[in-house]
């Protein structure tokens, strides 16, 4: 563990967190992507597999199944519980667009080809793509209240600073992984002009509008 | 430089 990693799994925690304050508090999911939340919770689904058979740490363990039991909870409250806040008209993004080349994909480029590694594959490209939806929705509504903004902040800074670690465990354990390094670049990239936006204009106090 | 799984990776 090394404190890029740290921060970015802290960033992400706290991604999630200001997800579930934000629909909670407000009791709607409005501007938030369903769809997204779909994708995220596949993501953990494939990837956490592992869960019992595999013991890291009690900090990995504990991480993991708050991930997967919040993002299945987050898809419980914005599909079942705050169903009428959804709103379907904005979020419209075709996620098999995104599902069927990722799995053809890690069905061809992984390091092995066993069920676990493949599914661990499709995990790591998965969620490279899964805020597409997300960010399809802001630019569609034009908008994004500031809590949404500083989640997509929080959830786009923690790949960036997996991104950070990969470079530590190179240098200093000798260590890296080509497909999570290419696919959370590409994931970390998708969120650089929301980024610019966000620091432009959220860190200012103004709401986040996209330039219609 | 080995190339291990990160499986111990979030």
């Amino acid at each position: 563990m090394n404190i890029f990693r740290l921060a970015g799994d802290l960033s992400h925690l706290a991604a999630i967190i200001i997800l579930l304050i934000k629909i909670w508090k407000t009791r709607s999911c409005a501007g938030i992507s369903g769809r997204s939340q779909v994708l995220f919770a596949i993501v953990f689904i494939t990837r956490y597999l592992d869960l019992f058979t595999n013991f890291i740490s009690a900090y990995n363990t504990a991480m993991k199944v708050f991930f997967l039991g919040s993002s299945i909870g987050t898809v419980y409250l914005m599909y079942l519980k705050f169903k009428a806040t959804y709103d379907h008209n904005h979020d419209t993004f075709r996620i098999e667009f995104l599902l069927l080349p990722t799995a053809l994909l890690s069905l061809v480029l992984n390091h092995e080809f066993s069920v676990m590694e493949i599914l661990w594959t499709f995990s790591i490209y998965l969620e490279s793509v899964a805020i597409l939806p997300q960010l399809f929705m802001v630019s569609k509504t034009g908008e994004a209240e500031s809590i949404t903004s500083h989640y997509l902040f929080a959830l786009g800074s923690y790949r960036g600073l997996y991104i950070l670690n990969w470079i530590y465990r190179y240098y200093f354990e000798g260590f890296y992984d080509i497909i999570a390094i290419v696919a959370g670049c590409v994931q970390t990239i998708l969120y650089c002009d929301f980024f610019y936006l966000y620091i432009t204009k959220v860190l200012k106090g103004k709401k986040l509008q996209l330039p219609a | 430089c080995k190339k291990v799984k990160s499986k111990d990776e979030l």
